[in-house]
C-alpha cells in the first residue's frame, strides 16, 4: 500500500497543508515543495522531523562548528513555540515572510524583531555594535573601534528622529522605506521558483494544482 | 568610504542573515 492516499498518513508537520496554505503567501504546492526542503534539513543531523540549531545551522553555513549571533537570533524567531526545535508549521509561516509576495509590513516588522536582540521593543546603540562587531568577525573584516563608532553615529544620526538614543519600530520603518536595501535579505527570490527546485514533492501531492 | 555606510546596510550582510544558503546544497 505505498501509494495509499489516506490523509492520516501525511507526514509529520504536513497534515494539513491546505490550511497552511491559507494562512501564509505560499499555494498549496508551495507548501509541499517547501516541505522537501524541510525534510532534507531536519534529517541532516537527526531524521526526526523537526530541525534542531545544529540542523539549522548545518544548512545556513554548510558547517556545525560555527558560532553565530544572527543564526541563533533567526533560530529563535522561527521557534515561535520557542521549544527549541522547529516544526515544518513554524518553517513555513516564517518563511512566508521571506516570499517575493509577502507584505513589506511583515518584512520590516520581522527584521526589527530581529535587530531588537534583548527583545525590549526598541534597537539599542550597544545591540547594533554588538551586531556590527559579529558581522565583522564573520567576515574577517577588520575596523578600527573609532570607525565602528563613526558608523554607528551616522546610522543613529539619520534614523534615531526622535533623539532618545535607540529605534522605535517607527523610527525604524521610516529608515528602511529611505533604504529599501536594508531589507534585501527579508526576500528570497527561491521561494518564488520552490516547486521547480523541488519537483519531486508532486509524488507526495494531495492536490492537482 | 566605510563611514559613510550604514550600520544596518554592513549587519544584513551578515551571513546567518541571508537565508538563500538554506536552498543551496
Amino acid at each position: 500500500n505505498c501509494c495509499d492516499a489516506d490523509s492520516s498518513k501525511q507526514p509529520r508537520g504536513l497534515e494539513n497543508p491546505q490550511v497552511l496554505a491559507t494562512e501564509t503567501v505560499f499555494s498549496v504546492s508551495e507548501i509541499e515543495a517547501l516541505y522537501e526542503l524541510f525534510k532534507k534539513i531536519s534529517s541532516a543531523v537527526i531524521d526526526d522531523g523537526l530541525i534542531n540549531k545544529e540542523e539549522f545551522q548545518l544548512a545556513l553555513f554548510k558547517t556545525n562548528k560555527k558560532e553565530s549571533l544572527f543564526a541563533d537570533r533567526v533560530f529563535d524567531l522561527f521557534d515561535t513555540k520557542h521549544n527549541g526545535i522547529l516544526d515544518f508549521e513554524e518553517f513555513a509561516r516564517a518563511l512566508s515572510v521571506f516570499h517575493p509576495n509577502a507584505p513589506i509590513d511583515d518584512k520590516i516588522q520581522f527584521s526589527f524583531q530581529l535587530y531588537d536582540l534583548k527583545q525590549q521593543g526598541f534597537i539599542e546603540r550597544q545591540e547594533v555594535k554588538q551586531m556590527v562587531v559579529a558581522t565583522l568577525a564573520e567576515s574577517g573584516m577588520n575596523l578600527s573601534d573609532d570607525v565602528i563608532e563613526s558608523i554607528i553615529d551616522k546610522t543613529f544620526e539619520e534614523a534615531d528622529t526622535k533623539h532618545d538614543g535607540k529605534i522605535d519600530k517607527e523610527e525604524w520603518r521610516n529608515l528602511v522605506l529611505r533604504h529599501p536595501s536594508l531589507l534585501k535579505n527579508m526576500t528570497l527570490q527561491y521561494l518564488k521558483d520552490i516547486t521547480t527546485t523541488f519537483p519531486s514533492f508532486v509524488f507526495h501531492s494531495q492536490v492537482d494544482d | 568610504q566605510p563611514t559613510s555606510m550604514n550600520a544596518f546596510k554592513l549587519i544584513s550582510m551578515s551571513k546567518g542573515l541571508n537565508l538563500e544558503n538554506l536552498f543551496e546544497d
